[in-house]
């Protein structure tokens, strides 16, 4: 179990530092290894990251969106050195600003030949990075049914002119 | 490997039988507040076998089956079915699709199926261990919960990287 | 003490309603104050929501965005019963739809002679509701600054040209 | 009454003085991420006397000092000022223009002046409990905290109220 993990954790390693820095430009980032807290326990697994122009700093410090960049590198990563069939993602872009979201659009985009996403948002921006789009609406009965995205667009305007209006 | 078919059929807010035919590649869900896309998210975690009913928003796992609305009654089963494409062989059975598929009615048992016969829950949690969709189900992130799939204990980090390996 | 809570109970109780309304178009919701445990522990608030076409339902079934609607509603109730001298909401309206982000502009706009807000927001559609926009941005030296909101609109601009050259 | 200035100095991201002048009505506050948009909110928060380094996102107290950056050396101090519009008389000073601020060393100690004169830490707190500005500061929401705004037991809810009467 050791060799497999040692070998695991060092793409993952190498991986979450390249996704740092595509996602923080002029910053960097690793993950370490850290001793093992007894004999039956093996160590866990630190996060530095290092935004540019700005100290290193503990998780905590860094802004909202800041951690969910952190936290996309690290999914990022393990997407490129293990990945699973499927990914289901429901608004991770919440706290990022267009620039960021733009940067995770493209990532999207990149590697959409390794793995499957299926991504959950409100983001226009967002919504670039589809192969296909689904619409989820609630019906007039009180249940929800899946549409046409065109058709889910067109209730939100419709919503949207009823409320301007209205 | 992908995710083929979502079928959902008196799952939470789907009282009718609703199914999403996924490609590879990138698929993005949208719709208003409450119309229902998280709880697309949880079906899926349900039926590869979730036990604690707040990992799928709930008090108790009767809470997932079609409570009823201003214009339907109540459901009497939740069932939800996952199809994937296994053209590659990643799953170790003999089909093109292999089908994953969860069943609770109000009596409270579950009943779990793969390629349409009855199984036991570990064998469907062994068949997904087999391609890195553990118990900890790292490759589907919660609304509101990216930045907690960080911000874990060091070991969580380390059971992520286990999981995948 | 009883006779000022009742009194203040009353007016946010019915301004809860309200504002439920208008956040949940055909949708109901109330406050209810709950017996007191014990004889020195008064009762607690109890909220209930039912959204149009769905059934009443524990908050903790209710969509992210509804959740954060009906946090709004009670939020705009105390606003309009007891307003404060100023309020700052930071990021309030991330989960929320196009929709809805209209409705709390809206809201913003209707009650801006009664309180002062200050909103923080990366939602072009919330800027709409500003009397003033302010810009913060991360100077070249790691320090924040405040701009004019026209420059940081340019930076983000500028980050965006350079993303999608780069 | 509203907030009329708010004056920064060597609090968190902001080692340089910085100052946002308030009209009444609706201010909006936009930047890219890690710009330090909410630690102007921490520093509302802080000036009006928060104990708990917590709450303005820090492990200790002296996390709200500006720690250095690749262009600047760490501050010795962080100073928060807060200038109220008082024309209405809200405030019980005889001033048209009401000042409250605190300043932190590296030594710990905290340091409070209400309109520039020295003061305890509970005369801000009772200045302020006045108007509706208690303890739990119900009118600052922080980022991601809009659910836990309503979340909160019955009990909460109640304080939020009897906070306001
Ligand atoms: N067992 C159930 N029966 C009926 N309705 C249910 C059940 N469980 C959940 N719901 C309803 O489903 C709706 C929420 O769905 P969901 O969380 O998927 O919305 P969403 O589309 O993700 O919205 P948002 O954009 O706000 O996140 C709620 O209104 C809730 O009342
Ligand atoms: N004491 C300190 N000294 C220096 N920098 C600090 C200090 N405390 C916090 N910071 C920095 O401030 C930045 C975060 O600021 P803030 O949380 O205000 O960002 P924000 O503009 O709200 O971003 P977002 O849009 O992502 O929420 C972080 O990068 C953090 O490292
Ligand atoms: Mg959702
Ligand atoms: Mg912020």
């Amino acid at each position: 179990i050791d060799a497999e993990f040692a070998e695991t954790f060092a793409a993952v390693q190498e991986q979450f530092s390249h996704m740092v820095e595509v996602l923080f430009p002029g910053g960097r980032g690793r993950l370490l290894l850290q001793e093992p807290a007894s004999e039956d326990e093996p160590g866990g697994v630190s996060v530095e990251v290092k935004p540019a122009r700005k100290l290193g700093k503990k998780l905590q410090l860094l802004s909202g969106g800041e951690r969910a960049l952190v936290a996309i590198a690290f999914l990022m990563a393990l997407v490129l050195s293990r990945p699973c069939p499927f990914y289901i993602l429901d608004e991770i872009e919440a706290a990022l600003d267009d620039v960021n979201i733009g940067r995770l659009v493209q990532l999207l985009r990149d590697y959409r030949e390794r793995t499957q996403f299926i991504i959950i948002t409100h983001q226009k921006r967002t919504m670039e990075a589809a192969d296909v789009l689904y619409g989820v609406t609630m019906g007039p009965d009180g249940g929800s049914a899946v549409v046409s995205a065109r058709m889910a667009e067109e209730e939100i305007e419709r919503e949207e002119r009823s409320r301007t209006k209205g | 490997m992908h995710l083929k078919r979502l079928r959902v059929r008196g799952f939470k807010s789907f009282p009718r039988a609703t199914e999403l035919v996924f490609e590879p590649g990138v698929a993005v869900i949208i719709g208003p507040n409450g119309s229902g896309k998280s709880n697309l998210a949880d079906a899926v975690v349900w039926a590869l076998g979730e036990q604690s009913p707040s990992t799928v928003r709930g008090s108790s796992m009767q809470d997932v089956i079609f409570a009823g609305s201003d214009g339907r009654r109540a459901s009497a089963v939740a069932e939800v079915e996952l199809v994937f494409d296994n053209a590659d062989g990643a799953l170790p059975l003999p089909t093109d699709e292999v089908s994953v598929m969860r069943r609770v009615g109000r009596d409270g048992g579950s009943h779990y199926s793969i390629n349409r016969s009855t199984c036991r829950l570990t064998d469907v949690v062994e068949l997904m261990a087999g391609v890195g969709l553990g118990r900890e189900l790292h490759s589907i992130i919660g609304q509101g919960r990216v930045e907690a799939f960080l911000a874990g204990r060091p070991e969580d980090r380390r059971n992520q990287i286990e999981e995948a390996a």
